[in-house]
């Protein structure tokens, strides 16, 4: 089909930076003022000594609540909800922590890499007992990576777009949809680049991408483990749409 | 395939889509 104009790139780009405003967790003006709120070194101990169950049921709930703003956000960008109802949860399922990750650059401050958690900012040292500090130090240095693109909001909304859209999911019945959405967005974000002079980040994104995707395999597997080790809990702490979208599921219904 | 994600009733739910899924 053919490409879309200007003016409808124009409302490609209104429509998702509005979806992305709207739906953000916290505003990144908030954030900022909230940047002096640091865990003592005796809160930071404290987190530390909790058992790595209750961190863990901690962090779901936290990815969780994020995810459900990842939803409303998907929801108003237009053409998503005219996909079929299957490919909608398929770009959810797989996308939704991507871009809670993506998000996650507007809540991190890379001044002294912290990012923000349960009311104030916290380095990565908080997560100790989570048991996973490889994984906990490659997503903070993620989140530093994105820091220093320095995409503006309207950047950040339509990267995020961008990567909730994927048509190379598994599992996409309407696959054609879906890549006219997707190279829609593609091409809005382009145009937004290149207006802001900013278009020497459009070569870096491929590899954020990918960043992603480990990111988000990394998590499933440390989850994996998770359950394995704590059977008798794993299923009782974890919110119920948590378990939905990353618990195997023989895991779910068991 | 679609049967894998026929038991997503929450984030049916969180989509509006109030009677599961439909032929997809």
């Amino acid at each position: 089909s053919a490409p879309p104009s200007g003016t409808q790139l124009d409302h490609v780009i209104q429509n998702i930076v509005k979806s992305h405003r709207e739906t953000c967790q916290f505003l990144p003006e908030q954030l900022q003022t909230l940047r002096w709120k640091i865990f003592s070194q005796t809160e930071v101990e404290a987190y530390q000594r909790k058992s790595t169950e209750e961190m863990w049921q901690k962090c779901a709930h936290s990815i969780t609540d994020a995810i459900q703003y990842v939803v409303e956000f998907a929801k108003r960008i237009e053409g998503f909800m005219e996909l079929c109802q299957n490919d909608q949860i398929v770009l959810l399922k797989a996308g939704s922590l991507e871009v809670v990750l993506l998000r996650m650059c507007q809540a991190f401050n890379p001044g002294n890499n912290t990012v923000f958690f349960e009311g104030k900012y916290a380095g990565p040292e908080l997560f100790h007992a989570l048991g996973c500090e490889d994984l906990t130090s490659s997503v903070f240095e993620f989140s530093h990576g994105m820091c220093s693109l320095r995409l503006s909001e309207p950047e950040l909304a339509l990267f995020s777009a961008m990567v909730l859209i994927s048509s190379d999911r598994m599992w996409l019945q309407e696959r054609y949809k879906v890549e006219k959405l997707q190279t829609d967005i593609q091409l809005a974000l382009k145009h937004v680049l290149q207006r802001n002079r900013h278009d020497t980040v459009l070569a870096k994104l491929p590899l954020k991408v990918m960043s992603l995707r480990s990111l988000c395999g990394r998590h499933a597997e440390k989850l994996r483990i998770f359950c394995l080790t704590h059977p008798l809990v794993a299923h009782s702490i974890f919110p119920p749409l948590y378990k939905e979208l990353f618990t195997l599921e023989s895991e779910h219904s068991a | 395939e679609s049967k894998s994600h026929q038991k997503v009733t929450l984030l049916q739910l969180l989509l509006g889509h109030q009677n599961g899924a439909k032929g997809n």
